[in-house]
This record gives C-alpha cells, structure tokens and sequence, in this order.
C-alpha cells in the first residue's frame, strides 16, 4: 500500500455509498459524511485514509453512546432470597429469538449458571420442540406448555415460577415472532411481561433484529421499546453480507444499546456487541 | 409520500416556465431518496432514476398541466412495468409432477410458505407432495410435518434431518415417491443459507441438478434492506431462480427490496405471504406494491 489516497469529490460520494449500501440510511449516511467533511476541512485531512478512520471513530463513538452491559444479577425478593434474572426474548418473525436463547444458554451455562427457558411460543409450528433442542444444547432447562394452545402468558409464569423453585440463576423465555404492527400480539407481549413482574422483575429484554433488515428496524426498536421495555438488542445474521447499519438510527430514535451479535447458526455464534469491530466491517 | 415530496419540489419552481436540465436534477435526487427511504438497493436506484431522468426531460414533463403529478406517473409507471413486467402464472411440467424448488436467506418464511402452496395447489385440483430437505434447522422435518398436517397435504420425510440425512437424495427421492404414488406436484423445502456461503449454495445447485425443477422460488423477507440485491445476484448465480415470493407483506415495511430482486434477477413476483396463517397467500399486484414503494 504505502502511499496516501488523496480526497476528491468522487472520495465523498464513495464513502456516503458505503454508508447506503450498509443500510445506515440516506439521510444519516448523508449527515455523516457532510459532518466529516466539515471536520476534514478544520483538521486539514488530506489522506482518504485519515477520512475513513475518522467516520469508524465517529460511527463507534454514536454506538457505543449507551451501556452495553448485559443485567443478569439475581433480585432478591422481599425475604431477600435470591430471585432468576428473567430474560424475554421478542421481536419479528424469522430473526433468530429461539437459535439466540440456545446460543446465550450455552453461554450463560459455561459461565456456571443454572439456566432454565421458557417455551411461551405456543403459536408457530414445532416452537417448543425446536426451543427443547436448543436448550438441550445449551444446557438448559426447558419449560413446556401444559397443553396445545396455552396462553403464552401463562407459560412464561410457570416458566419463572419453576427457575424460582430450582434456583435457577436465569430464566430465558422464548416469545412468538410478531410484527410490531399487530397491535393484538404486542398487547399480548406487554400482557406476558406484567404476569411475569407478579414473580420476579425482569432483567432484561432481548429484542432480536435481523442484520438485513431495512428501515423497518427502527420502527420496530419503537415499537417493542413500547410495548415490551426492551433493554437491549441482539443484532443477528451478521455473518452474512448485511451490515445492519440501522442499528445507529435505532439507537438514535429508541435509545436501546446493541448487546449481543449473532455470527452464525451454531451454538457458539453469540459475542458481544463490540462497537469498534462493527463501524470497520461497514466503513471498511 | 413521493407525491408530496415532488408537489413542493415544483412548487418551489413554478413561474420559471421552462423546466432546466438542473430542475430535473433536483426532482430525481428527491425521487432517490424516496427510493432509497424505501429500501430499494443503491445499484437499482441509480439505474432506475437514470431511466425516470431520460423520460422526466421530455415534452411529457415540460408540457404537463401538472409537472409534478406528471412525474409521479412516470415513476410509478416505470416501477409497475419492472414489478409486474414479466408477471405469470406457475410453470407446469407438461409430464407430472411439477417441481417446485424453494430457496433464500434464514427465516424468510420458507416452510410456512410449502404449507400454503400446496394448499391453494390442492384447492385447485392438484395432489402435491411437501418434501422435508432442511435436514439441518433444529426440527425443521417436524415443523413440515405440523404444517402439512394443518394444511391437508402430505408430507415427504424419510429423514430425521437435526444433521441427520442427505437432501439431495431426500429431493430426489421425493420426486420418485411422487410418480409412483401419483403425486403431481412435489414441493421442496429447503434449508434457509446465506448468499456468502459456498458450501450450502453448491448443496442448493446440487438439490437443483438432481430434481430438475420447474420452478425454483427464491423467498425473500419484504422488510430485507440494501442486502436485497446482493442476495438476490447471489441465489440467482449459485442456484438459478425463475420466479419470486414475497414474505411478511402485512407488516408496514414499504418493500423496495421487489424492486431491487427484480432488477438484479429478472424473475417475476409471482406470489406474495400476507400472514403466518395458511391462507394468508396471494398473487403478487404489482400495482398495490408500486404505490407501496412510493407511499
Ligand atoms: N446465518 C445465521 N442464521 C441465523 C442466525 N441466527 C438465527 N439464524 C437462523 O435464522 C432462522 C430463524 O431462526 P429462529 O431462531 O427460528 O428465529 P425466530 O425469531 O425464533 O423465529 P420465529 O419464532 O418463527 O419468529 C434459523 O434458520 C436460524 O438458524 C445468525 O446469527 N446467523
Ligand atoms: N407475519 C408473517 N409471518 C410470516 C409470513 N411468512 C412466514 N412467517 C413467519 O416467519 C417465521 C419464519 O417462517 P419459516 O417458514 O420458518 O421460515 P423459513 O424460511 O423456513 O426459515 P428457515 O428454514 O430457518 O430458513 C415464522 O414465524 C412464520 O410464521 C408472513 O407472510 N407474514
Ligand atoms: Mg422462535
Ligand atoms: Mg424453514
């Protein structure tokens, strides 16, 4: 390599392409690069690879503006015995909630925990049996519904009522996909939340979005912050050649921080949302 | 909307009288960013606002009672041409059965669609076969299995999958079983695989060479962003494709990606998912969808 690249206008219009092209969107690809422009001309930037490591900067920095740590400490309870952290996984359908709770059990059982899930999907075709794999993968638990069709409210409390018994560390509870503008299901959801809460606050809430998903991401980050609290998003299929940059307008309209990435369909596939790594794969 | 949008674009130009070639220029970059807002993929924005440019600095525009309205017309033309361009109805094998090859990206609604074709192929006279080729997704065989059940139709499932069995010999089996048992119609369902992985996209070109499909459906989430193109190219050269479904319709995504796996592929829509249940399963309306984009 040696050399500088020296900036010219077609320089500009790569970089506001890259953003595009890695589903940042139009109007922040365009803001970002006009803020790096301004920046370029103060700083007197002449190498485009200045450029370039000035916008990873800039996109990390946005990224990393909210706390990505993930809140699995046990509550205690009013006598103070020491109640699961309970995880509700939510989000559409297809983007990875059930493979995400198998990976995270995995996880969560290697760092010594008790892991018991939840099989509160009583809805699609074969969920429970697919979580049940997951979990026996993960090492984890697995909470069936008593009978076909059950409500998935239900299932989720006994779910948290059995890790309570256990002693379970964490309760993971698988949900149903559903579009957020299915004002039905996402009443559902904030109905399964509140039966939860009767046993145990909730720790957190894991919405799982698709790496290539388009604009719709935000609204969907609206919608499940509203409806459901969520505290965090678990960015999935990154392994493909989406980037989904999204996640920045995401953050910016729902605030909730990227904790967890999904790089894979095999049980280790999970790491934590490392903001630097993710502004070099889209920048380049 | 694009409507409002270029309202106020001409708006701002009324008076000038003749409309200048940098008049244009700014009509087409807010055509782009309603293109772009919409998800269709930069490479097919660029060259479709190349083609609304060529006919927006005709007489059509200049000599419009109404400029603004007038390029609305021409981009929702432009855009039901390429939706609904090469629209038709499924190939039939003239000697059955036919096979139906389903392909695309993890969770873009796959298996759920075997279930409704084959059912709305079965109100229509048809005896379909679902076949269970994703052997590999944590109890996909049993999920064919529930939905074939929930459907009427019977399933094809020799194999356990969870890793165990060859799809390959499953599809290839299945179209045996099919013309023995006077099936006519074998759908195959297949394992959700990314563009990038070479592996699985030889398997899928494998699974194609050994069924000779006479469709092969490439299946793709509606709310897919830039993404669309590159996978789409990627499924088009790895396995071949001849047609198009278009999944999750009922969420409230604008779905530029039909216009971006159109382009890039040149396979028609033929289908569009409405819906988890059965029969939430149309023909595609190319129409409804260019007014979609451009809402
Ligand atoms: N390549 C890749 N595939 C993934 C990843 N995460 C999940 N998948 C795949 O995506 C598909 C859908 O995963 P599921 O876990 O069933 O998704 P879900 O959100 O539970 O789906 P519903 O319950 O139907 O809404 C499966 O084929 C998974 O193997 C990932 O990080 N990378
Ligand atoms: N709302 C809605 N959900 C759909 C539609 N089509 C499929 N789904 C749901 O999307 C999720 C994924 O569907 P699947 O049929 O498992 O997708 P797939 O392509 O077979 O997934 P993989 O085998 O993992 O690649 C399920 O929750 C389906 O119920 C649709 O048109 N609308
Ligand atoms: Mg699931
Ligand atoms: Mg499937």
């Amino acid at each position: 390599f040696g050399g500088s690249r020296p900036i010219d206008e077609q320089t500009w219009e790569q970089l506001e392409d890259a953003l595009i092209l890695g589903d940042l969107g139009a109007e922040a690809s365009e803001r970002l690069v006009a803020g790096l422009r301004a920046q370029a001309e103060r700083l007197q930037v002449r190498d485009e690879r200045d450029l370039r490591s000035m916008l990873r900067d800039a996109l990390a920095e946005e990224l990393s503006e909210n706390d990505p740590t993930l809140h699995l400490r046990r509550p205690a309870d009013a006598e103070g015995r020491a109640l699961p952290a309970v995880v509700l996984v939510v989000g559409v359908n297809g983007v990875g909630k059930t493979t995400t709770i198998g990976k995270f059990a995995r996880f969560l059982s290697r760092l010594g925990k008790r892991v018991m899930v939840g099989a509160a999907d009583t809805f699609r075709a074969a969920a429970v049996e697919q979580l049940a794999t997951w979990a026996e993968r993960g090492g984890a638990e697995v909470v069936r519904p008593e009978r076909a069709g059950q409500d998935p409210a239900s299932v989720a409390y006994q779910a948290v009522a059995h890790g309570i018994e256990e002693n379970a560390d964490v309760v993971l509870i698988d949900t149903a996909g559903r579009l957020q503008t299915k004002a039905g299901l996402m009443d559902e959801l904030s109905k399964i939340r509140r039966v939860v809460e009767k046993l145990a606050p909730v720790a957190e809430v894991l919405l799982v979005l698709d790496a290539t998903t388009g604009r719709n991401g935000i609204a969907q980050a609206e919608a499940f912050l509203n409806h459901a609290g969520a505290t965090g998003i678990v960015l999935t299929k990154l392994d493909g050649s989406a980037k989904g940059g999204f996640v920045l307008s995401a953050r910016e309209e729902a605030g909730i921080p990227i904790k967890l990435i999904g790089v894979g369909e095999g049980i280790d596939d999970l790491h934590a949302f490392n903001a630097e790594a993710f502004a070099r794969d889209l920048v380049g | 909307s694009l409507s409002e949008r270029l309202t106020a674009t001409f708006a701002h130009l009324r008076g000038k009288g003749r409309l200048t070639a940098a008049d244009i220029d700014s009509t087409v970059r807010e055509i782009r960013r309603a293109l772009l807002d919409a998800d269709v993929a930069l490479e097919v924005v660029k060259a479709f606002t190349a083609a609304i440019r060529t006919r927006a600095l005709g007489k059509e525009v200049s000599e419009a009672l109404n400029p603004a309205q007038q390029v609305v017309k021409i981009v929702d033309e432009e855009l039901v041409s390429v939706l609904g361009g090469s629209t038709r109805r499924l190939h039939l094998a003239k000697v059955p059965p036919t096979v139906i090859l389903l392909a695309g990206l993890q969770g873009a609604g796959k298996t759920t669609l075997a279930g409704k074709l084959g059912r709305a192929l079965a109100a229509e006279g048809h005896t379909p076969l679902l076949a269970a080729c994703d052997l590999q997704r944590p109890d996909a065989v049993t999920q064919l299995r529930v939905i074939g059940e929930q459907a009427g139709v019977p399933v094809f499932a020799p194999e356990p999958g969870n890793g165990v069995g060859d799809p390959v010999r499953v599809a290839r089996d299945a179209v045996v079983e099919a013309g023995a048992k006077q099936y006519d119609v074998v759908i195959v369902d297949t394992a959700g695989r990314l563009g990038v992985d070479a592996e699985l996209m030889d398997q899928a070109k494998r699974i194609r060479e050994a069924v000779q499909p006479d469709e092969v459906l490439f299946v793709i989430d509606a709310m897919t962003g830039q993404d669309a193109a590159a996978t789409a190219r990627a499924f088009r050269d790895g396995v071949g494709l001849t047609g198009v479904v278009l999944s999750k319709l009922d969420g409230d995504t604008r779905g530029g990606a039909a216009l971006s796996v159109v382009s890039v592929t040149g396979a028609p829509i033929l289908y569009a998912s409405t819906g988890e249940g059965l029969d939430d399963f149309e023909v595609f309306h190319p129409d409804r969808m260019s007014r979609r984009i451009l809402d």
